[in-house]
Formats: structure tokens, C-alpha cells, sequence
């Protein structure tokens, strides 16, 4: 049974996945009460072991250090998140590239600027839009015929892409807006409201409306 | 090697400017 | 044994990863011969089984579809590459995200401009260089005291992360750059010389010159 020390910063969509993950494994996943964000992770006895600074980062209770959230939510995992076949292995690990390279730079790019973490650009806006419009489009048409992504139960790549979304779900995708997207919907509640991931992320709130520019 | 197809490569150029801003903001929470 | 074809335009560095791979392991990949990038892609055939039209994409044997190249590397390989135990399959999905995240990037935005597939912009040059530098620090250190990424043995994780490298040790680090990453050159050429690696790549050349601009 997998155990160690999670290091993240609070409310960190990436750590969400090996939480929810030790949630359906039993891992023994504690998050370090000490970590100071900007502090913990730019110390020397953080770099020597993740010299990249980066959260979250995973100490195995056996001494090694995994990142990248998700190497570490695979580590935390049993054999039904992992996949149990080559194809749904296969599968799992597209879903996470797909959440990493579809899914995060149109959330990031549309999420940010309204958040205030990052210059507005109309432009750029536009085209997060039609990006997020062509992954969603993908996903609620893989999900017409399945409850999950890989196979007849959640694996972790529903954990990935699902809280890869959250963002998009929390600050962005208004009841309007998420219409199209019937079969993304009833999947994405199917994974938030598990019990697993509520204990994880809370009782999550869907946009009622999105986020508007506040210069 | 051949470049023609790789302008039509999507690639997310700006993510270390994206990291860089989220760490910023949860810093800045993490500070209080 | 897997088998399938892998649509592709030629020189493609993702796809090499399941055509390395494939060497490995004795899969039947073949390469679909009448694929035009820009046009099958785009066609409506291609696009009901690969919703995105990316490439590489993969049609197994037995009719199923896998987009992403680590996922159709991972797919078309075997026990050995894809990690004998937990912990080695989670490090192997911590550099695919590696590779995707801390190299990818910024390779693409130092290359591609002096390929002149971008325009070039002296700032984002220089930040790029600046995450070059810290990527292959980290890779520098890691390979210290080890051959692979991964364990004793040559990995999907080897494979990834040395294919994604290829552009900037074609075209950008000539020796003087490269000096500082001896632990890196030397694990580079390793996978890249392996004849596995020439069959798919031939015979690959290290940066005599950086590539220079040429407005």
C-alpha cells in the first residue's frame, strides 16, 4: 500500500488528483502541515529532493520522490485507477495528455485574465474559447455510449481530466454555456460529486455565471 | 528534419508564463 | 503483440517514440502510406476516429483508436519499457510529464523561430533559454549516478524524453552549450545510437553550430 507526504499549496487542482486517488486506494497520503508555498519549495532540502521546485511533489514513505501530479496520482492508485488492461493503460495515459495539452492552456489562457492573475487580451480570450469548444465538443462526443473514459469504471483518467476542468466548471461554464456539452455534464458530476472527491475537494459549486473582466 | 508540418504543431509556448503567474497568485495567498 | 498503424507526417519526433518502442518490442507498427498531412487529417474519415485530427494517431489491429504519442508509445510497447513494478511505472509517467512540461515548451519556442516557423521575439528567446537551462540541470543531476531515467534499463521514460530532445540537439546545442550537461550528453547519445533508435531516426548528428536567425 502505497503511503508518503504530499507537498502542495492549498486548493491545488494538480494535488486533487492523488488525493481523490488515495481515496479510492487507501494510500496513506499525508500533506505536509509545514509547507510554506514560495518558502518550503525554494529551500535547499526542498531542491535536493525536487530540484525543480515545482508542486505537487511526492516523498514515498520508502524515500523517493516523485512529481508531476500525474506520476504521483498513479503511484497512489490500485490496479482499477491504473487500468487493468494494456488498452486501458494505453488510455489512461492519452486522457492525461489530453488533459494536459487540450484541455489546461485553453482553461489557463480564458481562466486567468478574469481571475486577475494575468494580462486581458481579447484575442487570446477568443481563441481559449474556441479551443475549449473543440476538446469539450471531443469529450461529450467520446461520452455519448460511456459513463466513464477508460472502460465500465472511473480510472484515473477520469480523476485527470476531471479536475483538469474544474476551473472551467467553477468560474466560466454557465448554465448556457456547458448546455452543449449534456454528456461532459453528466460526467463531470458523475466524478466531482463521488464521495471520494468530495471528501477531497468539498461540496463543489457549478458557475452560475461566468466570471467577468474587472479591470 | 522536416519543418512544414511542425508549424502546424500545436504547442503551449506560453505555459511557463502561465506557471509562473499561478505560483505568483498562490504565493501571494500562501504569505496571507 | 500490438499491432496497428500509426498515421504520421515523416520526421515526427512524437511519433518516433512508438516507432522506437515498437523496435523494442517486436509490435507490427505500420506507417499509413497514403496520408497527406493537412488533408487526411482533416478528412472526415480521419476525423470520426481521431476527433482532433492530431498526429500521431494509432488504429489497433482490433479497431480501437489512440491518440497521443506517449499513450500509443506506451501501447505498442512491452513490460520492460513500460516498468516492471509501481514506483517504475509512476516515474515513467513522471517524465512523460517532464518531457511535456519543462522541455517541450521551451525547446519549441527557442527552435522554432530559427527555423522560421515563428516569428522571433530576443525576449522570448532568452526566457526560453533560461528554461532550457533549468530543465537539462535537472535531467544533468538525476543522470549522475544513473544510465536510464528509469530504473537499470531503457524505458518508455528514456524514449520520451529523449525524442522530445532531438530539436535541441540538432539545431541548438553546439558542444560549447551543451558542456554543461555532460551526464545529459552522455545518456542522450546512449538512447539516440541505440540501433533500435538509428532504425527509426538513422543516423542522427549533434549541433556543430546553433542555428542562427536569418530575418
Amino acid at each position: 500500500m502505497a503511503s508518503g507526504t504530499l507537498y502542495t499549496y492549498p486548493e491545488n487542482f494538480r494535488a486533487y488528483k492523488a488525493l481523490i486517488a488515495a481515496q479510492y486506494s487507501g494510500a496513506k497520503v499525508k500533506i505536509a502541515e509545514d509547507f510554506i508555498f514560495g518558502e518550503t519549495n525554494k529551500s535547499d532540502a526542498f531542491l535536493k529532493k525536487f530540484p525543480l521546485g515545482k508542486v505537487p511533489a511526492f516523498e514515498t514513505a520508502d524515500g523517493k520522490y516523485i512529481t508531476e501530479s500525474n506520476a504521483i496520482a498513479y503511484y497512489v492508485a490500485n490496479e482499477q485507477l491504473r487500468g487493468k488492461t494494456d488498452i486501458e493503460r494505453a488510455e489512461i495515459v492519452q486522457w492525461f495528455g489530453f488533459a494536459d495539452s487540450e484541455i489546461l492552456p485553453a482553461s489557463c489562457a480564458w481562466v486567468f485574465p478574469l481571475l486577475g492573475l494575468m494580462q486581458y487580451n481579447k484575442q487570446t480570450i477568443e481563441h481559449a474559447k474556441d479551443d475549449v469548444k473543440k476538446a469539450l465538443t471531443a469529450l461529450n462526443s467520446h461520452l455519448l455510449t460511456r459513463t466513464y473514459l477508460v472502460g465500465e469504471r472511473l480510472t484515473l483518467a477520469d480523476i485527470s481530466v476531471a479536475t483538469t476542468l474544474l476551473h472551467l466548471y467553477q468560474y466560466i461554464l454557465e448554465p448556457s454555456l456547458r448546455k452543449p456539452y449534456q454528456n461532459v455534464n453528466r460526467w463531470f458530476q458523475t466524478v466531482i460529486y463521488q464521495p471520494e472527491s468530495i471528501n477531497v475537494i468539498g461540496a463543489f459549486k457549478l458557475a452560475d455565471k461566468t466570471l467577468e473582466y474587472d479591470p | 528534419m522536416a519543418t512544414t508540418p511542425l508549424a502546424q504543431e500545436k504547442v503551449w509556448f506560453e505555459k511557463p508564463m502561465y506557471d509562473k503567474a499561478e505560483c505568483l497568485h498562490f504565493e501571494r495567498l500562501a504569505k496571507g
